[in-house]
This record gives C-alpha cells, structure tokens and sequence, in this order.
C-alpha cells in the first residue's frame, strides 16, 4: 500500500 | 506601520475561505513582494503559499517588512462580516499585537472596524527549488474539483497519471474502481474551458484524496487550475488570482514502501 510521506523530506527550511 | 486597500474585498474572503481548512496559524508577510503567507498543514503534507502583488492593492504601504501571525479561523470569522462587494483596508500600527480589518460598502454608506489579536507563531519557511516537471496540465479549476469529489465518494486516494493518451484520476475502494480521463481539448468557446496537457514524460502519481479536496476549496478563486507533477515528487497545484497573484499548495504524494 502506498504510504503518505511529509512535505519536508523534500524541501528543507531556509 | 501597514495599510493595504483592496478594493475587491471578496478575494480575500475567498483566499480564508480555501485555506482555513487546511492551516491553523500562519504569518502573513508583507513587503516589498506584496502579501505573502507560507503555511504548512498540521500532518506537514500540504504546504499552500500565497502572494498577493503590491499592484493588485489600491493602497499598499508598508514602510518595513512585517510579519502578522493570525488564527486563520477567527480572521475567516472577521472576513464574513465584510459583504461580498466591499472594500476591505488591513491596518497594523508599528509594534502593534492587534490588526484592523476596515470593511467600506461600495457605496460609502457603511464602515466597519474589526480588530483582531495577532499571535506570535514560529514558523519556518521552506526552499521551493524550480523544478522542470515531467507534466503541466492547465484545466478548468471546476473540473477538477468535480473529479476530486467524485472519487472521494468511491476511494480515498487519487492516482493521477499522464501519458499521451491525457490526464487520468483514478481511484479503487470497497465498492469499486473509478476512472476519469481527461483528454488534451483547446477547441474551447472561452481559453478557461480549454484542457492543456504538456508532458516531457509520462507520470504517475498518487495523492491523498482528503487534501486534494481541501484544497479545491480555492476554486471560487480562479477558473482554471495547474497540475505541476514529477514521479516522486510533490505536486504544486496552483490557482492564479486574476492579475494579483497565486495560491499554490504543494503535496506530498503517496509512495510505496
């Protein structure tokens, strides 16, 4: 099954 | 100090309205760039950015750059005493805890003042890299939230995928399986009705159906949505606000472990 993922193991903070 | 005249108060009605929902608190920033807020949602899969350009103002004077926490909630509660066609001014003294929301009829017979507590909130904003999607699809911002409803009532994630053939949204639940293909259509009355499909290479991605529909709630905000994917990679779905500017919302797909 797909599992949802977080937005920031994508895009780190500035 | 800070005070921003926006003659069209309805969109700022309806840009609360379509993110309530999805984000708590958030800071509104203003400066020079025009009225910005970068907020992410509490389960950290959707982050929705908005900015509204300085030109799109009647008035837009902010001497420094200033960032306003507001509960998004009690401003959208505030925002529903304004009619439809006001004028609404945003007002904020400098060092100030509190914001003034000023609603003005269209024809000068009533003024409201609301004042508002502000908040502090801890927020860190996050790096958008440009990115070359491997798909753009341009589509009526309606259609779209039609879909996104009608699959949530069979599923609760979306698969949405394009190839040559066009844009599809799948999903499969207890009941069953849907599909929704939307072909490439530019032989429209109105450019808004038109369906546009730029793919570099196919994609497939899937998305959480309850944030999908969260966010068509910024529908009333534009005619025509953009779907920007990459496997992988999460979505940036963006509705332009006529000549002022965007919300976009970025959401993390679904991946298989």
């Amino acid at each position: 099954l797909a599992q949802q993922v977080q937005l920031l193991i994508f895009y780190g903070g500035v | 100090m800070l005070e921003l005249r926006l003659v069209q108060g309805g969109l700022l009605k309806k840009v609360l309205e379509s993110i309530k929902d999805l984000v708590n608190d958030a800071n509104f920033d203003c400066s020079a760039t025009g009225f910005s807020l970068q907020a992410m949602d509490s389960s950290q899969v959707a982050v929705v950015a908005l900015l509204l350009r300085p030109e799109g103002f009647e008035r837009y004077w902010c001497d420094r750059n200033i960032s306003m926490g507001m509960n998004l909630n009690n401003m959208a509660k505030m925002l529903k005493c304004a009619g439809n066609d006001d004028i609404i001014t945003l007002k904020a003294e400098d060092g100030s805890d509190t914001v003034t929301f000023m609603f003005e009829s269209p024809t000068q017979d009533k003024i409201a003042d609301f004042e508002m507590k502000l908040m502090d909130i801890n927020s860190e904003r996050l790096g958008f890299p440009e990115a070359d999607y491997h798909a753009i699809v341009r589509m009526p911002s309606s259609e779209f939230a039609r879909i996104c409803k009608d699959l949530s009532s069979i599923g609760n994630t979306v698969v949405i995928s394009v190839t040559k053939e066009g844009v599809r949204f799948s999903t499969r639940g207890d009941i069953g399986t849907a599909n929704v293909v939307c072909r490439q259509n530019t032989a429209v009355d109105k450019p808004e009705e038109a369906t546009i499909i730029e793919m570099n290479e196919p994609v497939s991605l899937t998305f959480g159906l309850r944030y999908m529909n969260s966010l068509t709630k910024a529908t009333p905000l534009s005619n025509t949505v953009t779907l920007s994917l990459s496997s992988g990679l999460p979505a940036v779905v963006e509705y332009r606000i006529a000549e002022m500017g965007y919300i976009r919302f970025y959401l993390a797909p679904k991946i298989e472990e």
